[in-house]
């Protein structure tokens, strides 16, 4: 069959109004390194399951997406993750839903498809399981990052939820800088970074 | 929402998602993304899917077998049944987002009807494509 790979990294309003050079850049550059990661493992004879594990783990570690480091935030101030994978060949599936501690989502699903009699796995049990599995687990703060925050902020303010990229314009290029600033959340000193998102859709 | 679909060289298609969830989200809320036939969907016989948008909405439409099911049982192409689930079916329930979908001979359908979806492609060649805006 004629290897093929195929990502999303979310959707909303994402519009050139909204993107800086620098973050466009940015993003490209991520997609293209998820896209070649899955070629990679298919090229070299790998199933389509290794490639999308292997392709999702690469964006989950981005802060860029909204899935692993750069996950938003709940209500109370948490990283809720949720993660599924499926086998085409076989009609097994996978998921987590609702875990805090782990670190790459996409790994534990498919250990719940391939060691368990079970298909989705969530919370604490999701966690306890993926501990005996051996997967990296993390403190809740490895997902914390500025950007996701602030978007918590503002939906707090106005009462809602939001969605996955509809984004603020671009500051114009004779805005002040922002100032260090430490969080109110992690003690962390954080920077502004070049990717200020606005509200995220799930 | 980041997802991704497969075809490897032995013909065997796969589908996985994942997601933080949606700000400032509350009660446990948990969207379509590990909702197996919803946000995630792989049959050797049709497609692989990943979706991405307001989960709800992907929930109720059964996107990922809903998209395989018009493959099956209606004859449509991968693009065809991505369209009519994406631009038609969510559009009339008021559901934004998007999916990308692969069929077993590498026909890929990358369809949302937001305003914008990060996606990308990468054939058996190695020719890619990075596309971000409509």
């Amino acid at each position: 069959s004629p290897i093929t790979l195929v990502i999303h990294g979310g959707a909303g309003t994402i519009t050139r109004k909204n993107m800086t050079p620098e973050k466009e850049q940015a993003y490209r550059a991520v997609l293209n390194q998820a896209l070649q990661t899955g070629y990679a493992v298919l090229k070299r004879g790998g199933t389509s399951l290794d490639a999308v594990e292997a392709t999702v783990r690469v964006m989950e570690d981005s802060p860029l997406f909204n899935a692993g480091k750069g996950a938003v935030f709940t209500h109370e101030g948490r990283n809720e993750l949720d993660a599924s994978v499926m086998d085409g060949k076989t009609l097994k599936a996978g998921a987590i839903a609702g875990v805090t501690t782990i670190k790459n989502p996409i790994s534990t699903a498919r250990r719940v498809m391939d060691k368990s009699e079970h298909v989705m796995m969530i919370g604490p049990g999701a966690e306890a399981f993926a501990k005996a599995q051996g997967m990296e687990l993390v403190d809740p703060k490895y997902f914390y990052t500025e950007t996701r925050w602030q978007g918590l902020q503002k939906a707090l303010q106005e009462e809602k939820v939001q969605l996955d990229h509809t984004e603020a314009p671009a500051k114009p290029a004779n805005a002040p800088k922002a100032r260090n600033a430490e969080s109110p959340k992690t003690g962390a000193i954080l920077n502004e970074t070049i990717f200020t998102e606005g509200n995220k859709f799930g | 929402t980041v997802g991704c679909v497969a075809l490897d060289q032995y013909g065997n298609l796969a589908a996985g998602t994942s997601t933080g969830g949606m700000t400032n989200k509350r009660y446990g809320r948990v969207g379509d993304a590990p909702i197996i036939g919803a946000g995630t969907y792989a049959n050797n016989a049709t497609c692989a899917i990943s979706a991405t948008g307001h989960g709800e909405y992907f929930i109720r439409a059964v996107v990922g077998f809903d998209v395989s099911a018009l493959m099956a049982y209606k004859g449509l192409s991968v693009n065809d049944a991505a369209n009519e689930v994406v631009m038609k079916k969510l559009v009339e329930m008021g559901g934004e987002g998007g999916l990308i979908a692969l069929d077993r001979r590498g026909n890929i359908a990358m369809p949302f009807n937001s305003e914008g979806m990060y996606r990308g492609y990468i054939k058996a060649d190695g020719t890619s494509e990075v596309l971000i805006y409509k």
